[in-house]
């Protein structure tokens, strides 16, 4: 299972519909400082799931729609979908039948948000459970955000616990 | 529940001394039980760079830290490996040497799982496969544009 | 000293404008103070970078945040100069541009302060009056050598 | 008011009498990981007054002495001194008449712990005094410890408020 692609649009500072082709093997997302690398990130951790924006360094949703620059106004709704390559058939029996799923979330500036799992509306519960199995689900260690890299090391021995129990 | 943990517990402490050695070129390391009860106690790390004593891992520089927490995630990988990871530039403490090191093993992992790596270090960047650029060329907007080195 | 309070706070305003200008090429930068009475309040940081929006400082990305800091910090030295300022690996989440954009201010501030600066960034090593290798030729033992870049 | 020398003899990584020369202008400490670069900036906010060992990466005094190697024993002692020029006459009235100070702590693992300024043993409130007023004595801005140059923007309102008092 991997990342096939990763569309975002009106998510942070992408306003523009943008799609990100992800090959097997190593992507390094380069550039200057603010130019919105992590927000990528952001957007990934979002689309499978995360439900609290103070993980997503916003305060409220708002902060993960675009919210305007000096020449365009903010948007009215942010959407990410991910595309997961599934021929190692590490997802759900549910989806055994697909080569490749689909999971978009949006979410609008009045707070409703939607997910869908190939086009088919679907709870943030589905999207979980999705996840829940493949290692990917929770946070600790297959994505690290920046300045985090640490927290395995300075963290104290309870927490470190958590880690073990997902890799079991 | 409990036999399984435990089996995991040996299975990445395993890998965890031969990782360790591999990014600091010796040295060793170990996670440890703070209790008797698995299913109650805490995991410390136990770690000494090459030719050090043995001492408790907040001594280590912060680069050593880094590189430790790395080789702790690589282990954790070889036994479960996550079908994508995402690396935010872990590579930001490290030397020269060290990011040698990283980029050689994050290579061997990256031929059974995929990687996607933020860095603004330019060894990392001639040893990925693709590079992806962001620019804000208009500012306050991201925009993707292909990169040459 | 509530009006010591107040003439500082202009101050250091007046500056952090100025020098958030010279290290983000533009934008600008304020602090506000969170309540009426000087005395009482905190300080919020309400900056944006050049060509964006105002907004919560804690949406910034690490480098500008970094860069942010670094601008208050060295505003505060233009009104009370330190002695001596120690800065360790301050430069490491800055990409190329904003640590050229460092080293220039650094250079000039350095005319009347003294600095001394921990970096494994070839840019600020090469702009340094003097360099002090430390080594660990011997494990676990440091030693100060003669650097040549 | 510069550094003009430190000395650090058994103090954390360094077992071996090294003096360090600052001429003014800008002073690159280089080197690899965990050679002992941030162990010079311990030396330094330890010589000046820091007297909680969790402000300098350590649990107890036994961790600022040379605890061995693989191939040296641990030492008994660790001593720093800090040689401060005063030509702007910066330094408190009682040095008026000094060109150069000298501040001088020891301490041994039986945790006793010596001050000196100009070689006449002196107490921890005199070396505190002696900093106070420079800026140079709170450590909000003068000393950037690593991995922190962010805690400025990152910390509270009422936080960044000790910042500027010591700034008035
Ligand atoms: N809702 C939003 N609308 C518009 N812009 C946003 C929004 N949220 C964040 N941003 C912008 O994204 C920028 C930060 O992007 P990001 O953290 O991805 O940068 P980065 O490329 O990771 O930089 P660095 O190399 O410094 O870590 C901020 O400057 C902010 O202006
Ligand atoms: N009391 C002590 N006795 C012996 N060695 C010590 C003692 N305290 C710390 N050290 C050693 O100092 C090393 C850390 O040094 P330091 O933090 O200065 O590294 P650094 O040069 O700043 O590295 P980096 O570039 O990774 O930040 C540790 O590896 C530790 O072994
Ligand atoms: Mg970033
Ligand atoms: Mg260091």
């Amino acid at each position: 299972m991997n990342i096939k692609s990763l569309t975002v649009h009106g998510f942070k500072s992408f306003p523009e519909r943008t799609i990100f082709a992800f090959p097997s093997g190593i992507s390094a997302i380069v550039g200057p400082n603010g130019c919105g690398k992590s927000n990528i990130v952001d957007a990934i951790r979002w689309v499978i799931g995360e439900h609290n924006t103070r993980h997503l360094r916003g305060t409220g949703l708002e902060d993960l729609i675009f919210n305007g620059s000096e020449t365009r106004k903010p948007m009215g709704m942010a959407e990410v979908s991910i595309v997961l390559t599934n021929e190692d058939g590490r997802l759900p029996a549910l989806y055994r039948n697909f080569t490749e799923v689909e999971v978009k979330r949006c979410v609008y500036r009045s707070g409703e948000s939607e997910f869908f799992i190939n086009k088919v509306p679907a709870r943030l519960k589905d999207v979980v459970e999705l996840f829940s199995d493949t290692g990917i689900g929770r946070r600790t260690y297959s994505i690290i955000e920046q300045g985090q890299v640490g927290w395995l090391v300075t963290a104290k021995p309870e927490q470190r616990k958590a880690m073990l129990e997902e890799a079991a | 529940t409990r036999e399984r943990l435990g089996e995991t517990f040996e299975e990445i402490n395993k890998r965890f001394d031969l990782v360790f050695q591999r990014l600091f070129n010796g040295g060793r390391a170990e996670l440890r039980l703070t209790g008797d009860d698995l299913l109650e106690s805490g995991i410390e790390i136990v770690a000494s760079p090459p030719g050090k004593r043995l001492q408790n891992i907040n001594l280590f520089s912060g680069g050593e830290k880094a590189l430790t927490a790395i080789a702790l995630i690589f282990s954790i990988f070889l036994i479960k490996p996550s079908p994508f990871s995402v690396l935010d530039e872990v590579d930001a403490p490290l030397d020269d040497v060290n990011v040698e090191r990283f980029n050689m093993f994050l290579k061997e992992l990256a031929q059974d799982n995929q990687f996607i790596v933020i860095t603004h270090n330019k060894r990392t960047m001639e040893m990925a496969d693709s590079l992806l650029g962001i620019t804000m060329e208009e500012a306050g907007v991201s925009k993707l544009v292909t990169v040459e080195l």
